[in-house]
């Protein structure tokens, strides 16, 4: 099963079309393994990204050295899995 | 696993085999107004079933609802289990909802991607697509909703298998997409087609792969902003709507530009909640209060479409 441990969700803001593009250009970027659970838009427009423990120093740095502001969603996916998974076992039994 | 749809668990998410369990349960519970046809089988050979609503006539005017394209938005399958449940109880005691059902058929496809759906279960609970092979590409799956023959690959899909978003090599290359096609093409008499996504609480209307307005613009908004209405009545959650590319961005390929192409009217896309807190991974607790808010904004597109025949 794949294991989520690490992964962040960061929320981000972009203010206006060039940092859309900017976020977007992110996307192709395929060694950084980045799920866009919402993806670019339009300014105004909150982009929601999963990004694997092993690409987020890269990506946060990246975001602000292009001022791009962005909050954590999601501090560990694995832990809301195990969660969630809890949850359901608790509910069969 | 339950014994019946009433100590059945509607607020924990199930497995597809659960799933599948309950829409035996309901129909063995309701001859007279559920059964179950298999439209298909999925890439990996699971039968792909939609629940048909209806109490009588022949090929009567329909409503199409369909939850779970991507398979890792578990509110959307979980809401469509609620949704069934609940037309078998409200029929006969809530006026407005009888009345539709007197009238129309209600087709509700709960699992549209049953591989993919297995798949988040099994190994992976964040994969969106199906589980089709590409041949040349080691990457696997197809985004569902831009594999429709309505602006198939132009931009707003992607033409990279690796990609969330890939279309696919053809329109309807996606034997989980083609049954749908066939069976709107068989059926003929479609006049609503809803589809549930999440997340991003918003409630969408064609098109998607081009920004020309659908001809019935101005119906379908007031069709939405009436349902969107209807549905923040219940707890304040509040959504945006219009069309798909004003809204949020271009998408081609999309099922409800396809149906809408198709003269189905009433085509909308919902995506449920979340807005901006567990994204896909919605909470089991927030699984009822998401159904019954969704189902008034339903009601208010069934009653709009029982009343304005076309």
């Amino acid at each position: 099963k794949e294991d989520f441990v690490g992964h962040q969700v960061l929320r981000i803001s972009v203010a206006d079309e060039a940092q859309v593009q900017t976020v977007t250009e992110l996307e192709d970027l395929e060694h950084l393994q980045l799920d866009f659970w919402r993806g670019p838009a339009r300014p105004g427009f909150p982009i929601d990204v999963r990004v694997p423990f092993s690409s987020i120093q890269a990506v946060k740095v990246f975001l602000e050295a292009h001022g791009i502001r962005y909050r954590i969603m999601i501090e560990d996916v694995q832990s809301l899995l195990d969660e969630e998974q809890e949850q359901m076992l608790a509910s069969q039994s | 696993r339950a014994r019946s749809t009433s100590t059945f668990n509607y607020d924990t998410y199930h497995t597809l085999e659960e799933i599948y369990d309950f829409m035996d349960l309901l129909v063995a519970e309701n001859p007279q107004l559920v059964s179950k046809l298999q439209i298909g089988n999925s890439y990996e050979g699971r039968p792909i079933y939609v629940l048909k609503f209806s109490t009588g006539g022949s090929n009567r005017p329909a409503i199409w609802i369909d939850t779970g394209i991507h398979s890792r938005e578990w509110i959307t399958q979980a809401s469509g289990v609620w949704f069934a449940k609940k037309i078998t109880e409200d029929y006969g005691q809530d006026a407005a909802f009888t009345a539709i059902l007197d009238n129309m058929d209600i087709f509700l496809e709960i699992v549209t991607n049953p591989d993919g759906f297995a798949y988040t279960h099994s190994k992976n609970r964040l994969w969106r697509k199906t589980r089709s092979l590409t041949s040349g590409s080691f990457c696997v799956g197809v985004d569902a909703n831009r594999n429709w023959d309505a602006g198939f690959g132009m931009s707003g899909a992607s033409s990279s298998p690796c990609s969330e978003t890939y279309h696919g090599k053809s329109a309807n290359s996606e034997v989980e997409v083609k049954s749908v096609v066939d069976f709107v093409n068989d059926h003929g008499n479609i006049k609503a087609f809803l589809s549930i996504h999440s997340y991003s609480q918003l409630l969408l209307y064609p098109y998607g792969y081009k920004t020309e307005s659908p001809s019935d613009k101005d119906e379908l908004d007031q069709v939405a902003k009436s349902a969107v209405a209807a549905l923040s009545s219940l707890y304040g959650t509040e959504y945006k709507y219009g069309s798909i590319i004003t809204t949020i961005y271009q998408a081609s390929g999309g099922s409800i530009d396809w149906t809408y192409n198709q003269g189905i009217k009433y085509s909308f896309t919902f995506e449920l909640r979340d807005t901006g807190r567990y994204g896909f991974l919605l909470p089991a607790s927030q699984i009822i209060p998401t159904a019954q808010e969704t189902w008034l904004a339903l009601l208010t597109i069934m009653e709009h479409t029982l009343n304005n025949p076309y």
